[in-house]
């Protein structure tokens, strides 16, 4: 992997987006890891609808939490997403809306990517901004720089939060992972959490996904 | 009493304090600095420097000090190789009544050039770490910043009682953020935030997602190593 990257430098990351009061962070790591596929693959940066995915992805829960995998396989079969603009965001479920001539992005697959932490970055700097999951422990509180959650308190075996890996680097020597999150960008560090990078700090490594586009 | 608005008043002096008077909140400043560190990875005080504010039996004393890190070789801790290192340190340190409290600690690398931060709000109430139930009279110290804290979320709350309830899981979540602090061993501060007012339950129910640990999902195919590609 090359020592450093940032996707948002590419312009392949739209602007930091806001749940709300709703636990749809896996909607918003997965359309962020489409915009990035499709951008990439299309060349068309598009902000994409999570409220689709709130509405239609009848395997996860909307606001009461959902899976990335799931997410995935509800894209492919609804037949795509619409973007933000057809499809706005309300923060609670409602009636399904998917229209498939709406639709201006779709998937072919996904993938379960690598736990090692080279492997991952060499991957994303490579293939685009990847969807994972974390142990959220310190998060409501942070306010910027490094997040290195002492091991016992930011277990991996509990993640509770969803999110996009954008990038990663060292910042005095201290290996990070840019991390968008969706909570505003009022939160962290406009919108982003950096989190440390090679001990699989809270999970990081766990849970890494991407869709697959063609 | 209720805490004037700008308790220290313009006779700031310059950086000019001596050794003796260093002494005593430069040790507890670095006491705070280490708190949960075993013996032998604990930093040392380089040179410091300092000025004090003083109102009433209360003094605030305005600390730069270096502070040097051991170097770190266990592979478990720190996967990268680190050399000791120097950091520099500015910590605002409340003295009253003979008790210490550390009101900031901000530290950055001596190379790093992380200087965009140094206007972080209040972030540390260290000594209250281990104090439950709240000190008396600690929701009171805290009124200012939660006051600061609605202004700039853009806070109202139904009833006066909501709003002191809240002042209480806010002044609560001061010293949880602190605890977070301590136990950090990145760069990262801790400290107010939009979510301040929330209870760690109301926290995990509303924003996290339980079914990420709860359920397995869909299972995907492995995607190809980038060598493989």
């Amino acid at each position: 992997a090359p020592p450093e990257w940032d996707w948002r430098k590419k312009g392949a990351v739209t602007e930091v987006k806001n749940q709300g009061m709703c636990g749809s962070c896996w909607a918003f790591s997965v359309t962020g890891n489409v915009e990035g596929q499709w951008f990439l693959n299309r060349g068309t940066l598009l902000s994409l609808s999570e409220q689709e995915l709130l509405d239609c992805d009848k395997v996860d829960k909307a606001c009461l939490g959902g899976l990335p995998s799931n997410a995935y396989a509800a894209i492919k079969n609804l037949g795509g997403l619409e973007t933000e603009d057809d499809y706005g965001y309300q923060g609670h479920v409602q009636t399904c809306n998917f229209s498939a001539q709406m639709a201006k992005v779709y998937i072919n697959d996904s993938v379960e990517l690598s736990r090692n932490e080279n492997k991952i970055a060499a991957w994303l700097a490579q293939k685009g901004p990847i969807s994972v999951a974390i142990n959220a422990f310190g998060m409501q509180f942070y306010r910027h720089g490094i997040a290195h959650p002492f091991r016992p308190l930011c277990s991996p075996w509990f993640i509770d939060h969803a999110v996009l890996l954008v990038g990663y680097g060292n910042r005095s020597n201290i290996p990070y992972w840019a991390i968008k999150n969706s909570w505003g960008s009022d939160w962290g560090e406009e919108g982003y959490y950096y989190l440390y990078r090679g001990s699989g700090a809270c999970g990081v490594n766990t849970m890494a996904s991407s869709a697959v586009v063609n | 009493s209720p805490v004037p608005a700008k308790p220290w008043a313009d006779d700031e002096q310059a950086w000019n304090l001596s050794s003796q008077e260093l002494l005593a909140p430069a040790r507890f400043a670095l006491d705070m600095y280490n708190y949960g560190r075993a013996a032998g990875t604990r930093a040392v005080l380089g040179a410091v420097r300092g000025r004090v504010r003083r109102a009433g039996q209360g003094s605030l004393f305005s600390l730069e000090a270096t502070l040097e890190e051991p170097p770190c070789n266990d592979p478990l801790v720190c996967p990268l190789p680190e050399t000791k290192k120097t950091v520099l340190c500015s910590f605002e340190v409340l003295e009253e009544l003979k008790e210490h409290l550390l009101l900031r600690r901000d530290c950055s690398p001596v190379n790093a050039k992380v200087t965009e931060f140094r206007n972080a709000t209040f972030s540390s109430f260290l000594p209250l770490l281990d104090k439950d139930p709240l000190p008396q009279d600690f929701s009171v110290k805290m009124a200012p910043l939660f006051k600061d804290f609605m202004t700039t979320y853009n806070r109202t709350y139904e009833s006066r009682e909501e709003a002191q309830w809240r002042l209480t899981v806010f002044a609560r979540n001061m010293i949880r953020a602190q605890k977070i602090q301590a136990l950090d061993r990145g760069t990262a501060q801790y400290g107010i935030t939009k979510f301040s007012d929330l209870t760690e339950e109301e926290f995990h129910t509303i924003y996290l997602n339980p079914l990420l640990q709860k359920e397995s999902g869909r299972k995907m195919s492995p995607a190809k190593s980038i060598n493989d590609l």
